[in-house]
């Protein structure tokens, strides 16, 4: 897996055709709500949770 | 048929004269663990059709000696209904007679995807006539498996399944890589474990806000090859080679624009992260994901 791979699956996902270009100012400060990191780590969870069944 | 302006359809009735038979192989310990299903064979004793038969068969329908053999599946869910899956259906000559092969690895595989504790392999054998309609006779009413327990007490001809399998200790990857040893091109097949750091590229640079890396994997190392013995017998399986088997989704959360305002969202990337590595021969059977 390399960062190309990556690159290409985000900009696939948000449908986008090249990369955002975002100035520190616009996420300094940034706070991730509660419910965003909710999901996140939900997500997280069951990713290893699935890798787990698999062993 | 009471309209002057319509013409008469007529509807004719095709009752499909089948034979249907239902073989039960019980499968627990069978298989043996930590081992790869290769092929699986069933095989059926076509029996040879009396001479008289054949004449009758001949005179009354010359053009029709054939006859459609379909096997099938079978599985009765938790709410008491069943379903089929269609495995395999061709024709079969009725002047035939001997031992007839036919590929079931795709049933032991569903069979396989079923929670314990699993019901017997269920395999139904239809015989149909090959084609519906008027004109053609019953020749499907001449082929004949043997079924188990024949009047001669001898088992000759009963259904057989044969199960090929490899074992994976000799033929299967070894987990995860030993980060003490180097990859040589003589390492088992193993899943090799990386950092991907995002932090270090541009692109990432204020998009990526969680995480800021993470653990990777990818399969690395050779897989031990089939003898000649086995390649002959199997021709359709191509090489052994270490290839990613389950994969897993990447989460991540990104900072999106909108309007002048700026505001996380969680994506998931699918099939980022190699979850097994196996060794896997080129061409073979990729199992299709059983239906609830």
């Amino acid at each position: 897996l390399t960062g190309e791979q990556i690159l290409g699956s985000l900009l696939q996902q948000l449908q986008l055709d090249q990369p955002p270009v975002l100035d520190k100012a616009d996420v300094e400060g940034m706070v991730i709500p509660s419910h965003v990191r909710t999901q996140y780590v939900a997500l997280l969870q069951h990713s290893h949770a699935s890798r787990s069944r698999g062993k | 048929r009471f309209s002057q302006n319509l013409r008469e359809v007529a509807g004719r009735f095709l009752v499909s004269e089948t034979s249907t038979h239902l073989l039960v192989f019980g499968m627990e310990q069978r298989l043996p663990p930590n081992s790869e299903l290769v092929q699986a064979v069933l095989r059926l004793f076509q029996e040879p059709v009396p001479r008289t038969a054949l004449r009758r068969q001949k005179r009354l329908s010359p053009h029709s000696a054939r006859a459609r053999v379909t096997i099938e599946w079978l599985r009765f869910r938790d709410d008491g209904s069943n379903r089929t899956a269609l495995i395999d259906s061709r024709l079969v000559s009725i002047h035939e007679s001997g031992w007839k092969a036919f590929d079931v690895t795709e049933a032991v595989n569903f069979w396989q995807q079923l929670s314990r504790p699993r019901q017997p392999l269920l395999l139904q054998v239809s015989v149909q006539r090959e084609h519906l309609g008027p004109g053609t006779w019953s020749s499907h009413k001449l082929v004949r498996f043997a079924a188990q327990g024949t009047p001669d007490g001898k088992g000759q001809g009963e259904p057989q399944l044969e199960l090929h399998t490899l074992d994976l200790k000799d033929y299967g990857a070894q987990g995860n890589c030993d980060p003490e040893a180097p990859v040589t091109e003589g390492t088992r097949c193993c899943r090799q474990e990386m950092y991907l750091d995002l932090q270090g590229m541009k692109w990432a640079e204020n998009w990526i806000l969680e995480p800021p890396g993470f653990l990777t994997y990818e399969c690395v190392g050779s897989c031990l090859q089939l003898p000649e013995s086995l390649t002959s017998r199997w021709p359709f399986l191509g090489p052994r080679q270490c290839v990613a088997s389950e994969m897993t989704s990447l989460p991540m959360i990104v900072s999106v624009k909108e309007g002048g305002r700026t505001r996380p969202q969680v994506v998931s990337l699918p099939n980022m992260r190699v979850q097994t590595c196996s060794c896997a021969s080129d061409g073979a059977l990729i199992p299709r994901r059983l239906q609830p």
